[in-house]
């Protein structure tokens, strides 16, 4: 039985904002 | 002075800050080298502010006291830096009369 970490993935909010900053990092770095 | 005083009582704040978010964000480490690009690049006047010194340290307690919302308070503390960068130097060219 495989055991449920909690972990940051698990909050939706936190999800979207680890998003966020992938895309303005990825942003960043196309630009310059 | 004073703002000298809250300089370095923000840098103390923000490096606590750093120090615990990097054991919950291991899985992608560039997120804090874009935070300190951040806050390398903000206004000096924003990072001894009382403002700065406030939304540290409530992004801090609310990060220490649950690790579920690392990136929210990671990705707060950005936005704010980057409204507070510090504005490039524009050349300024003098007329002579």
């Amino acid at each position: 039985v495989p055991t449920l970490i909690a972990d940051d993935d698990d909050d939706p909010e936190n999800r979207i904002a680890k998003k966020m900053l992938l895309a303005q990092i990825k942003a960043n770095y196309s630009s310059g | 002075t004073e703002s000298h005083i809250l300089q370095l009582e923000n840098q103390r704040l923000f490096a606590e800050f750093l120090e615990h978010c990097a054991n919950h964000t291991q899985d992608c480490p560039e997120v804090m080298t874009f935070l300190r690009a951040k806050h390398t690049k903000a206004s000096p006047e924003f990072l001894s502010s009382v403002e700065f010194r406030n939304t540290l340290g409530r992004c801090l307690t609310r990060a220490q006291s649950g690790r579920a919302k690392t990136f929210v308070y990671i990705n707060e503390l950005c936005t704010v830096l980057k409204q507070h960068a510090a504005k490039k130097r524009q050349a300024v060219v003098t007329l002579e009369p």
